[in-house]
């Protein structure tokens, strides 16, 4: 009994002094190595394994469900007043730029803004389906699109494979191409919502789309920092990405959830449920790879501007 | 929360956007 009480307390005593020298040690060869080679500075795989470790999903639903307790008319103008003041939220654009009409956090995250305030291009091509912060964009380039300058993913963990077409010739992006005459090339674009930022979507173009694949993954952070220092972040989230056509090929949508925004809503699409409880499930999400599909009728058309859907808290 | 958007364009296809830039719904984020 005494051997191993003498075992208990050594493990107690000395197991976090030797995970935080394996994590130190980890970071510093990481770090030397990014150094040596000139690449941006990323997390290693035990660092990523750590990061996704975390219970964010139920940090998530707890904060969900906080965000939508009702709050007292008289505590809304200092809550509501002080996230405003710590985010940066233009009330004045708001269709209701009173606080006391929204009667949660959740409703005043997702508040509407007022008609008008939003004017759609018309000359351009594609306009900006949110209001937020372009992380990256450029052409999707040998089968890789970039997260941030230097940190790459591939499109098909983002999207999953082309099932739709029957010419399938072992390159991804050929497949996902509905041109292939080399006329055109696949091009991309990520916008990063802040939490001050209004937090509906909206389509940035004319399309049509085709089906729907529902990516059950992990509930990591977006801020630019994480997306910074962990590659294929975004194919590790949960995220709802909707594919189609639009008048020049090829169109995809993704909306990718993030620690306590989880919960994506689309309005034409009542099937799509995000952020589900999954038990006390603290280590990383086994099946992020696998999504559920399902294909959309052929009467579904977004037009350009028009409201798509919601990120709420939790 | 991000949005990412994947499409196919005519090659001659151009952003107008710089990275870091703010975007707000319907502001154009390319030409052809």
């Amino acid at each position: 009994h005494s051997a191993w009480t003498k075992w208990t307390g050594f493990l107690l005593r000395w197991t976090p002094v030797g995970i935080c020298l394996f994590g130190v040690i980890d970071w510093q060869l990481h770090k030397q190595k990014s150094e040596r080679e000139s690449l941006p500075r990323t997390a290693s795989s035990f660092q990523s394994k750590v990061y996704c470790s975390l219970p964010l999903r139920i940090i998530s639903r707890c904060w969900g469900w906080l965000a939508a307790c009702y709050v007292p008319v008289s505590l809304r103008p200092y809550i509501y007043g002080w996230y405003s003041n710590a985010f940066g939220v233009n009330m004045e654009e708001a269709l209701y730029p009173d606080y006391k009409y929204y009667n949660s956090l959740a409703a005043f995250f997702t508040r509407p803004l007022r008609e008008g305030v939003r004017p759609i291009d018309n000359r351009a091509a594609i306009v900006s389906p949110a209001d937020g912060r372009v992380l990256h964009f450029g052409s999707a380039q040998n089968k890789l699109i970039e997260e941030v300058k230097g940190v790459n993913y591939s499109v098909s963990s983002f999207l999953g494979p082309v099932t739709w077409h029957k010419r399938l010739n072992g390159n991804f992006e050929e497949e996902l191409k509905e041109i292939n005459d080399g006329s055109t090339e696949l091009f991309q674009c990520v916008i990063y919502l802040a939490p001050g930022d209004y937090h509906r979507f909206h389509s940035p173009a004319e399309w049509q789309p085709k089906l729907r694949r529902h990516f059950v993954g992990e509930l990591l952070s977006v801020n630019p920092r994480i997306v910074n220092w962990l590659p294929d972040l975004f194919c590790l989230n949960e995220r709802a990405v909707y594919m189609g056509k639009w008048e020049h090929g090829f169109f995809s949508y993704a909306a990718v959830g993030a620690t306590n925004v989880g919960s994506v809503q689309i309005y034409m699409d009542d099937d799509l449920k995000t952020n589900r409880w999954m038990g006390l499930q603290l280590g990383a999400h086994k099946d992020r790879h696998i999504y559920d599909e399902i294909e959309l009728s052929n009467k579904t058309h977004f037009g350009r501007g028009e409201m798509l859907g919601q990120f709420n808290m939790g | 929360s991000t949005i990412v958007l994947l499409f196919e364009a005519p090659k001659n296809f151009k952003f107008t956007i710089k990275t870091g830039q703010k975007v707000k719904v319907g502001e154009s984020l390319g030409v052809l």
